[in-house]
Order: C-alpha cells, then sequence, then structure tokens
C-alpha cells in the first residue's frame, strides 16, 4: 500500500533534442526507454528549463558571463524544433484497492506531450497553470513506470531585433508567457524563450476522496480581538461508491523558538 | 489548538465544495509586515478519512491572520495600505525573477527574500512581465514579512504601449489567460503575504479581461462589512 501524500520527481531526469529523438513517445515509454544518459540522451534539470539543462551538460556556455549569450543561437534564427525537447524519467509506485494516483505538473512553458507507460496526454498551452493527471489506470503491476514529456517552446518565441528593445518584437505577448524573455533594457534575450518543465513535478496518493485547492479567508471585528476562520474546499469522490467521510479541520500556532509539543 | 470534525457523503464520482463553520479565535497572534510586528503564522491542516477505508487526503497551509487595505489616496494620487488597521509606510523592491534559466530553489528564494527584510524592506512588487511567483516565493515572504504585489501577464512596452506599438488587444486567447490567472490565484491566495493583484504593468489589460479580474477577485460580500454585529456572523455562516 503506498503511502498517502505528494512525492517530488525531482531527480534522474534526462533530456534529449527532439529532432535527435527518432522513436516517439510510446516506444520511449514501453519497448525502447533510454537506458541513461548517452547520446542523444542527457541528465537534465528538472525543475527548470532546456537551457538550464544545456548549460549544465556544457553544450552551451552559461549565458551569464561575458557575451557568452551571444554565442548561443536564439529560437528565432533555430526554429521551435531546437528548444523542443524529450525529458525521460521513472518512478515506482504500487497502489493497493481504492488509492489512486495522480500525476501533477505546477507549470509547464508553453506546453507538452504527456507519455507514461505507453498512453498518450496532453497539457494544453499556457505558462502559468497547473496540469493534473489521474493515471491511476495506467500505471504498471510490477510498480515500475515510465514517464516521458515532449516539451513545446510558446507558439510566439518572436525575433529580436538588431536594435534589440524592451520585449523584442513582443511577438511573446500573444501567449500567455512571460515577456521578459525577449530581452529587456536590463537583460539580454533568453534563448529558449524559459521553455521547459519548470516548476514541480510530483505524484500524489490518495485514498478514494480528494481535497482540492482549500481557501481560507479571516475575518476579523473588535479591534481583531475576535477572529472567524472560514475554511472552504473541494473534495473529489474518484470511487464508485458513496464515500462517508469525516472531514476535519485542524489549527496550530506555529511554535517559536525551543519550544517544542509533546 | 482548534479542532473541528465535519461528516458529510459524497456521491460517486461526485466533485464538491463544502465550505466548514466557520473558527472563532479570540485575540489571535496577528501577522505583521517586517518591521511592524511579528509574522505570527499557524498551521492549517485540512484531512479527510473515508469510513472502510481511513485516511484518504490531506493538506496543510500556513496561514496568518491579517487585514491588509489599501485605497488611492484623492490628495496624493498614491496608492495607501493598511494592515490589521495600522497605515503602513510602504519600503518596496521591484522583483522580476530569480533567474533567467529559472533555476528557482528553496534555498534560492529564502536567501533572496531574507536579503530584502535585512535591507528592511517590506514589500516586493513582482513585475508584470516576469512570472506570477511560485508558493516557495510567497513561503518566504509569509514567514519575513514581505508583502507582495503580484501582477498579471500584461506590460506597457508588448501590449500596446511600446516600440513598435503590438499587441494592443493583449494575448490571443484571453479565455486562456484567465484559465491562467484563476489558476495562479487558486495557488497563491492563501499566502499571508499576498497583498494585492495587479492587472499589469503600466498598462491596463484589455477591458474583458480586466473586469473579469476585477468581477472574480473581488471580496465576497458578506466579508465586506468588517466591523457588523454578530448578525453578520449568521448570514456568513
Amino acid at each position: 500500500m503506498a503511502e498517502i501524500g505528494k512525492i517530488k520527481l525531482h531527480s534522474g531526469w534526462l533530456a534529449a533534442r527532439s529532432t535527435d529523438v527518432e522513436i516517439g513517445g510510446t516506444q520511449l515509454t514501453t519497448t525502447h526507454p533510454p537506458t541513461g544518459p548517452t547520446s542523444p540522451w542527457m541528465e537534465a534539470v528538472v525543475p527548470g528549463t532546456v537551457l538550464g539543462t544545456l548549460v549544465k551538460n556544457k553544450v552551451v556556455p552559461d549565458p551569464f558571463y561575458g557575451l557568452e549569450n551571444e554565442t548561443i543561437i536564439d529560437i528565432a534564427d533555430s526554429g521551435r524544433e531546437h528548444y523542443t525537447f524529450w525529458f525521460f524519467t521513472t518512478f515506482q509506485c504500487k497502489l493497493s484497492g481504492n488509492q489512486h494516483l495522480d500525476l501533477n505538473f505546477r507549470a509547464i512553458n508553453y506546453s507538452a506531450e504527456v507519455y507514461l507507460n505507453g498512453h498518450r496526454m496532453v497539457l494544453p498551452r499556457g505558462m502559468f497553470r497547473r496540469h493534473n493527471l489521474d493515471v491511476t489506470d495506467i500505471l504498471h503491476p510490477d510498480g515500475q513506470n515510465f514517464l516521458a514529456v515532449l516539451v513545446f517552446p510558446p507558439d510566439h518565441p518572436g525575433t529580436i531585433p538588431t536594435e534589440g528593445g524592451q520585449g523584442g518584437d513582443h511577438e511573446i505577448g500573444k501567449d500567455v508567457a512571460t515577456q521578459y524573455v525577449e530581452g529587456w533594457d536590463w537583460i539580454a534575450p533568453i534563448r529558449d524563450r524559459n521553455t521547459g518543465i519548470w516548476d514541480e513535478v510530483s505524484i500524489a496518493v490518495t485514498g478514494p476522496v480528494k481535497i482540492i485547492d482549500p481557501h481560507l479567508v479571516s475575518t476579523l471585528f473588535d479591534d481583531y480581538k475576535r477572529v472567524y476562520l472560514y475554511a472552504t474546499t473541494e473534495l473529489k469522490n474518484k470511487s464508485s461508491w458513496v464515500a462517508s467521510c469525516s472531514l476535519n479541520i485542524q489549527v496550530t500556532a506555529e511554535l517559536e523558538g525551543n519550544i517544542c509539543l509533546v | 489548538e482548534h479542532l473541528q470534525t465535519q461528516h458529510l457523503s459524497v456521491p460517486p464520482g461526485a466533485h464538491v465544495q463544502y465550505t466548514f463553520p466557520e473558527l472563532f479565535f479570540y485575540k489571535p497572534n496577528l501577522w505583521w509586515p517586517n518591521g511592524m510586528g511579528k509574522q505570527s503564522l499557524y498551521n492549517v491542516t485540512i484531512t479527510v478519512d473515508v469510513e472502510g477505508y481511513g485516511e484518504s487526503d490531506s493538506w496543510s497551509h500556513h496561514f496568518g491572520f491579517r487585514k491588509i487595505e489599501s485605497h488611492i489616496d484623492r490628495a496624493t494620487g498614491g496608492r495607501l495600505f493598511k494592515v490589521n488597521g495600522e497605515p503602513i509606510f510602504i519600503r518596496g523592491g521591484n522583483w522580476i525573477l530569480s533567474d533567467g534559466l529559472l533555476r528557482l530553489s528553496d534555498t534560492r528564494y529564502r536567501t533572496d527574500i531574507k536579503f530584502h527584510a535585512d535591507m528592511n524592506l517590506n514589500m516586493i512588487r513582482c513585475w508584470g512581465g516576469g512570472l506570477a511567483e511560485r508558493p516557495e516565493f510567497y513561503h518566504y515572504c509569509d514567514i519575513y514579512g514581505l508583502l507582495v504585489w503580484q501582477e498579471f501577464w500584461i506590460t506597457g512596452d508588448v501590449d500596446g504601449r511600446g516600440v513598435p506599438v503590438s499587441n494592443p488587444n493583449g494575448p490571443l486567447d484571453h479565455e486562456l489567460f484567465m484559465l491562467c490567472a484563476r489558476d495562479t490565484v487558486k495557488l497563491l491566495r492563501n499566502h499571508a503575504s499576498l497583498a494585492l493583484w495587479v492587472g499589469g504593468n503600466e498598462q491596463i489589460p484589455p477591458n474583458d479581461i480586466n473586469m473579469s479580474l476585477k468581477n472574480e477577485l473581488k471580496l465576497h460580500p458578506d466579508f465586506m462589512n468588517a466591523n457588523e454585529t454578530e448578525n453578520t456572523m449568521d448570514n456568513l455562516s
């Protein structure tokens, strides 16, 4: 029985440029998983960007030093496929009856295809949105799971005018993504426009009922002496039977100094 | 400690919303910005146990009791802030993001945010051309008492006021913008340090986006009447 809770998938990732990988996500996560950081695969930085992985592997120089950024090809010149990358990892998870598993991406820039054990799922575009996939039914019975993510850059990466300028040619503004990446008066253009799995990736084990996005609101009266805390949460019953639930809320003061709670 | 248990049945496959009866606190420790008092935080834990199964899921979050108000001062045209009824002189810093390759670690955030607190600042403004900052950023702003002014993804230069003038109507997909905005609000809304959502930098978002943001970010009317008597509680609960 897997333990209830979240596990971050932040190690053991590999990456490869999409144009260097002949097979597709289904094969990568079934018959032909990459075995290690052998070309075209390299160790990947997740969470992070494509450029972060390339810098870590010294495929490109660190753009922060000197004029190194000028030596890194810009996405406008290379085309989007040059910075479209595969990210691959494996994870162990064995559920027992009535347990469910979610695969969560807290943010992807800019869109992606996810393959888990041969099953394909699409992560729609948008840099500032969470993606939550219920993968309970596609886990391997032996607990060993293969995950591949094909990450696409923003749809409108834009072109940097020779004279530079704030926000380059502003094309990036057509997408819902960070806008500084075409360069500003204080920063040179970011060559991959921050493409990548740039925030937390996790798997979360729950029982039949899942807690979603609680909202805490306090109201304060009588000169802040009389205070009320309202808590609202969404609940999802993933099982096929009525769930009789006990919902508990507990509020404890954070302990200060060397006070400990026995 | 405050502990409350409620019983409810959730139909198969259903996705429901539930609000606990309010929890009452007498003179709780308040959360104050850097330089005005302690950043008292409580730990709120919500768990759900299912009959015949046991604990099914749990969630926890630091929470600070505070009231943050702000309005445009007619005399100066500037925005005046109050925290827990006390006016505060804002000593703020601009923030784009911590690293251009998004190497955003917990350690990095703690160092960056503590640095701002040590500089005696009490607000960080997250510029619209950067990121919707991450929960780790807000966690350390909660701890070190830095109020956060968080802008959505509109800048004057890129959306209608730059050279060349471009994207006067913002991004191509307004629904996508609002979907990202809603999800970002749900991700960050419980942080004590979150002081102000702002449509964009040096630019008002396109009217439909601006109106949606204003409407959806409005404080629930029942929470508006700050110093009503007990009966407010009744209709609230």
